[in-house]
């Protein structure tokens, strides 16, 4: 039962109440102050020490995100060892301010063009980025029928107008869109990725999106079909390249085979069908 | 005292046969020797609920237990561990015995909502333990 001897007992002790502070298990025991001993996880939950929780996801975002992890992990939250991607990080970022262009009579415009502007200052140095996308939420199967036919561009560029950026910052092309993850809602995602490879690269931690997505009139319709009202989402698929990221692919023993399995003498490895090489006295 | 297979033939009517697994288990792992226990956890119990999405119950599991005078090879113990055996039963007790301890680890995968509410999902290593040896 869920109800273990470990779990009852981290319960009963009173010792994790009111809150328990990852950090205090950290500090120096000289007494000093030092969050740069605090591996990622704790840095996560050094950052909101005493703190409300402050801003909220969007909840389309964070279903999007949940259905991402329960396609990475075990029911346990382990990963999945049958993966086939690279990355071991995903970062999702909604637009921290929108700016909509006037649509100037412009009846072709699926969502309104606008500037879109992301803070990816959370991408540390040593998350290096693999894949990029544009996340659209889509309501309707008719709806994302109808964005698949749309085309796009986009402008990516670092802060300040492009006038003011540095020369190569500002990228534009056209945009090819995929059908993603999930049926409710469903999603289309446009990849980003060449545009923004070099803004990270440059070390721009704030990025201005330029998109316009135009659809084709439907015949008979006064309008074209208006699938794309939300902003997107920007997701980047990094890879973690530091010491506390899993690299490589790894499988997860069962507990009897845990035990009865052997590392080797160096006691790092475990022996491949180790028993079975061992004399028999 | 251990049960073998051959006494499966003198077990009562519609009991239920012992699975080969649990044999072996205590098979390889007698009762109080170093062995992974677990320890589940809710992250609720933390409060840490509000900024990890996923997963909501954690089991990092942990090593408990008596390490053997004569360290068998299934723990994969190097040879100071029976040398330090050796100095603390026959030189020195103030020298602690080996250890019980994770000889290896599995990584688990967070779903986090950051302070500026962007939401990550990262895999960090060696959160569960998975194996235990004497050091």
């Amino acid at each position: 039962s869920w109800a273990s001897r470990g779990e009852a007992g981290a319960a009963v002790s009173g010792k994790l109440e009111p809150e328990a502070e990852p950090w205090s298990l950290q500090q120096p025991v000289d007494g000093g102050h030092s969050s740069s001993l605090l591996p990622p996880l704790f840095k996560v939950l050094w950052g909101r020490r005493g703190g409300a929780p402050g801003l909220q996801p969007d909840s389309r975002a964070l279903h999007y995100m949940k259905k991402l992890y329960k396609t990475y992990t075990t029911k346990e939250g382990i990963p999945k060892s049958t993966r086939s991607h690279l990355y071991n990080t995903v970062r999702l970022f909604t637009a921290s301010s929108l700016h909509k262009h006037s649509a100037g009579g412009q009846v072709t415009g699926a969502f309104p063009p606008a500037d879109l502007l992301f803070d990816l200052g959370r991408v540390a140095a040593v998350e290096h980025l693999l894949k990029s996308v544009l996340l659209y939420a889509v309501d309707t199967a008719a709806a994302l029928t109808s964005a698949a036919a749309c085309a796009c561009s986009l402008v990516l560029t670092g802060p300040g107008t492009p006038s003011q950026a540095p020369p190569g910052a500002a990228l534009s092309a056209p945009c090819s869109s995929q059908l993603a993850l999930g049926k409710n809602p469903r999603w289309l995602e446009i990849d980003v990725t060449p545009l923004l490879q070099p803004l990270l690269a440059a070390s721009q931690r704030s990025v201005q999106v330029s998109v316009n997505v135009t659809c084709p009139r439907a015949p008979g319709q006064p309008l074209p079909g208006l699938p794309l009202r939300v902003p997107p989402s920007l997701i980047l698929y990094l890879n973690d390249t530091s010491a506390q990221a899993p690299r490589g692919r790894w499988s997860f023993p069962s507990k009897s085979s845990a035990q009865a399995r052997a590392p080797d003498s160096a006691g790092q490895q475990p022996a491949a069908g180790g028993r079975a090489r061992q004399p028999r006295r | 005292g251990r049960e073998s297979p051959g006494r499966t033939a003198q077990r009562p009517r519609g009991a239920a046969p012992p699975s080969l697994g649990a044999y072996l288990s205590r098979l390889l792992s007698p009762h109080g020797e170093c062995q992974l226990h677990d320890f589940r956890l809710s992250f609720r119990q933390l409060r840490w609920d509000r900024w990890i999405v996923a997963p909501q119950r954690y089991n990092p599991r942990f090593c408990q237990g008596a390490c053997p005078r004569a360290v068998r090879h299934r723990y994969g113990s190097p040879l100071h561990t029976l040398v330090q055996n050796i100095i603390c039963e026959k030189l020195d007790a103030s020298v602690p015995r080996p250890s019980c301890v994770p000889a290896a680890y599995a990584p688990l995968s967070v779903l986090t909502i950051e302070p500026d509410a962007s939401i990550a999902y990262k895999e960090y290593d060696n959160m569960i333990a998975t194996r235990c040896t004497c050091r």
